[in-house]
């Protein structure tokens, strides 16, 4: 299983 | 200027053990309203929001809001030196490159003084927005801690699969596989024990449990863990600190290749 990175999920305020 | 003080130093020892296996420095923003500490890991797969409200202190004082980039390292060794029933307080000026940590006996015989170098950080900050979660798992956070030591010793991953039945945690890995089904509890009498599901939908996600491991260090901080799921977006897992906040982490799932 890959692992997916938080950053996808919340975005740069 | 700054200061911050608890009667009891075990719930800041205890906050950097649930957080130093996952990060190595991190923002400490104080503010009139308290602490908040928002950071990911190393590998951007975890994020740690970490909230103390000053009126959990037993004194606050913050006359501006101060970023405070700080060695977890440096301060897990820092409060390692301080006895459980010391009292702490948190020291910093308006524009500082230190910050004090200051720790005193109950009986005021032993007062010790730790100064520790603020690091400059450019950290970027993510807004986690607003979620309404497909379930919501409270259970005693020693049997989310045993489940994750269990079961990691069967493969990488837990998947969390939850149904109006109960909560079901599998691994499974060259060696075989192991899974822990967790019924509703019907008589909450025993609240700690309890496992409560509000669910709106079923739901199944795997998660790395190499970071959950990390996670359950925050066990001794609560007697129960919050777990919110929904497909397709980070797990939350939350433990309450005393009257005085919360700490949150957010773990991005696993996908099929």
């Amino acid at each position: 299983m890959a692992q997916r990175s938080i950053t996808l999920f919340f975005k740069k305020t | 200027m700054f200061e911050a003080r608890l009667i009891q130093s075990s719930i800041l020892k205890k906050v950097l053990d649930a957080v130093k296996d996952l990060l190595n420095e991190a923002t400490f923003e104080c503010s009139d309203s308290g602490i908040q500490v928002q950071a990911m890991d190393n590998a951007h797969v975890s994020l740690v929001a970490l909230n103390l409200r000053s009126d959990g202190f037993d004194k606050y004082r913050c006359d501006r809001n101060l970023s405070m980039g700080m060695s977890i390292a440096t301060m897990s060794k820092i409060l390692k030196c301080a006895g459980p029933e010391d009292t702490v307080t948190l020291r910093a000026a308006d524009n500082p490159d230190t910050v004090a940590f200051i720790f005193e006996s109950s009986n005021k015989e032993k007062l010790a003084e730790y100064e520790m170098k603020l690091i400059n950080m450019d950290q970027e900050h993510l807004g986690i927005p607003e979620t309404f979660y497909s379930c919501v798992v409270k259970m005693s956070s020693h049997e989310f801690a045993r489940i994750v030591r269990d079961l990691s010793q069967f493969g990488e991953n837990i998947t969390i699969a939850c149904t109006k039945e109960g909560v079901k945690f599998t691994a499974i890995g060259d060696s075989g596989s192991a899974n822990v089904k967790l019924a509703q509890t019907a008589d909450a009498s025993e609240e700690n024990d309890a496992v409560i599901i509000e669910m709106q939908e079923s739901v199944k996600l795997s998660f790395s449990c190499r970071y959950l491991t990390c996670f359950v260090k925050a066990t001794p901080l609560c007697s129960q863990v919050q777990l919110s799921i929904s497909n397709d977006v980070p797990l939350v897992c939350e433990y309450k600190i005393g009257d005085i906040g919360q700490i949150r982490y957010y773990l991005a799932p696993k996908i099929d290749d």
